[in-house]
């Protein structure tokens, strides 16, 4: 399975 | 070029509007070990600045290399280039490859 932080990690700026 | 070869372009992106206006994705251990584009916001700067496009995968900030940091840290990297009154633009070198250089 993918690393977590790369599903939850979406930085908005 | 080919995959082996990825052109990177340099995009200058002037603080045309009170937001950057991009979402990213990804760093440093994890599946997209360089940061990518995933949403450009219309009527933010990125939008405005009309070079930079989703899926773009950001190799450098202001001449600061983001290969090796982790999600948080290119993050505030670019958070702070935004907000920073020394420069009135943002220097994004971005590759259209997703791939890890």
């Amino acid at each position: 399975s993918p690393p977590k932080e790369y599903e939850d990690e979406v930085t908005f700026f | 070029p080919g995959l082996l070869e990825p052109t990177s372009t340099l995009v200058r992106v002037a603080k045309s509007a009170s937001t950057l206006g991009i979402a990213i994705e990804g760093g440093a251990n994890t599946r997209q070990p360089l940061p990518r584009i995933v949403t450009i916001q219309r009527g933010g700067s990125a939008h405005n600045c009309g070079q930079l496009r989703v899926g773009q995968v950001i190799l450098e900030v202001n001449g600061v290399s983001l290969r090796g940091r982790e999600h948080r840290d290119a993050a505030r990297l670019i958070a702070e280039a935004f907000k920073t009154n020394e420069r009135d633009h943002v220097d994004f070198l971005v590759t259209e490859f997703n791939v890890a250089l």
